[in-house]
């Protein structure tokens, strides 16, 4: 929306890019042919589908539960 | 399930493992136990057998290693990653790595080691992460006793391996259940502060008034002081507490907490002794009423007085027409009962005393 984020929405974020970096392989900075807001979208709805969560694209709540949690150090991408 | 990119494997059944170093957390002979029995799980489901090595390069070198710990792959202090293996392959193929800024322990308490390394071992033997969450390998970390597979992680490394021809006798866990079959039945049914909950076997899914998707976890993840399969479940929106029955036992949740003094007896609320568990409970706000049904009756419990109400039980059958004899869960919507039993559902209109509607249970989880 162009509006400026808080600080706690951009922890969230901080947060959540590296979590999708380490399981599910978000390309880092200009990585990959995609623009870097579209990769971070589509790797957000790949990680809500496997955890069974509701496909939004956006880090709500739910979401950040899960990231949040515990849990094992390898990839869920297996590729 | 979920297997590794060209179903990475060990070729040769007889794998090898190396107990590189050990946690402080634990005493030397009970970390050798838990890693021994965590392998133990695997072999007992496949042709595969595990020989321990004391020096030298085995093809799983077990480490606990916090930080950088010289794989370039980095811990991060307490809780988040707990641990990591490669897939089969030579070099760091197989080999595992636990965290050791967690704490590890051989109970509830977290981190159990036994859990993480059984499903480490997963990951050191082929198996990628599953998506069932009630499967071992499901990443994200819970704790339960008893045999630590799902039919899910079983079907998995068999995939992989085949069975054990000995055949021994193991008692998976079931798979998850699965919200789109048309015959699902349920447990039991309330809601919690604006969401709805729905049992079913060791699951409940969490169902949002504003979200398209339920969420499906294990009970244990979310509550661990509860057992893994509930009757029926009912919540007190005055005293914002839900209660959970399971056999002759009872406990009250504040939210994910226990509520002090629980688990009590059912029958601290009047129920004869006979009454070996309740198959479904429902709290009447207009009526500051709880109905509890057992078998083909219901009683009626009356939150002010603290006590049974006399003139019970009553049939279910004859108090509900339309519904049968029994009932599995009820629930309670704006002046409605919703009661299933098997599979199906009744909307039932309390002021008018009849069924509304008859649905499929799983309309609730949309």
């Amino acid at each position: 929306s162009g509006m400026p984020l808080s600080s706690e929405e951009i922890d969230e974020r901080l947060l959540a890019e590296k979590y999708l970096r380490q399981f599910y392989h978000l390309p880092n900075g200009l990585q990959g042919s995609r623009k870097p807001s579209d990769s971070f979208q589509s790797k957000v709805r790949e990680m809500q589908e496997f955890f069974g969560l509701e496909v939004t694209g956006s880090l709500d709540g739910n979401t950040l539960e899960v990231m949040k949690q515990p849990r094992c150090g390898v990839s869920d991408v297996a590729e | 399930y979920n297997v590794f990119p060209r179903n990475l494997k060990w070729e040769n059944k007889e794998v090898t493992y190396r107990i590189v170093n050990y946690t402080p957390d634990l005493p030397k002979s009970a970390v050798d136990k838990v890693l021994q029995k965590a392998l133990n799980v695997w072999s007992g489901v496949t042709p595969l057998t595990f020989r321990r090595m004391t020096e030298g390069t085995a093809d799983i070198m077990i480490q606990f290693g916090n930080g950088e710990h010289g794989d370039f792959n980095p811990f991060d202090g307490p809780n988040g990653l707990l641990a990591h293996a490669y897939p089969p392959g030579r070099g760091l193929g197989g080999d595992t790595h636990f965290d050791e800024d967690e704490k590890w322990t051989i109970d509830s308490e977290e981190y159990n080691l036994f859990r993480v390394a059984v499903h480490e071992f997963g990951h050191a033997l082929g198996l990628a992460h599953s998506n069932d969450p009630g499967a071992l390998m499901f990443p994200i970390y819970s704790y339960s006793e008893g045999y630590p597979l799902s039919e899910d992680d079983v079907e998995g490394i068999q995939f992989l391996y085949g069975k054990n021809p000995d055949s021994r006798k193991v008692h998976p866990k079931p798979v998850a259940p699965n919200k789109c079959d048309p015959m699902l039945t349920f447990d039991a049914v309330t809601e919690l502060r604006g969401e709805t909950m729905v049992f079913k076997g060791r699951f409940y899914w969490r169902v949002h008034p504003n979200m398209a998707e339920p969420e499906l976890a294990l009970i244990k993840s979310t509550w661990p002081m509860l057992p893994n399969k509930v009757d029926a479940a009912f919540e007190n929106p005055h005293s914002d507490r839900v209660f959970i029955f399971s056999g002759i036992r009872m406990w009250a949740l504040s939210g994910y907490d226990l509520v002090e003094g629980y688990p009590k007896y059912i029958h601290k609320l009047g129920l004869p002794k006979t009454i070996r568990k309740v198959d479904a409970a429902v709290y009447i706000p207009d009526t500051g009423k709880t109905l509890l049904f057992t078998e083909e009756e219901y009683w009626s419990y009356d939150d002010n007085s603290g006590k049974m109400e006399s003139g019970y039980p009553r049939s279910i059958e004859s108090d509900f027409p339309g519904i049968g004899e029994e009932v599995d869960a009820v629930g309670y919507h704006y002046g409605y009962l919703n009661f299933f039993h098997k599979s199906l559902q009744f909307e039932y209109s309390y002021n008018s005393r009849k069924v509304i509607r008859v649905l499929r249970p799983n309309s609730l989880l949309n």
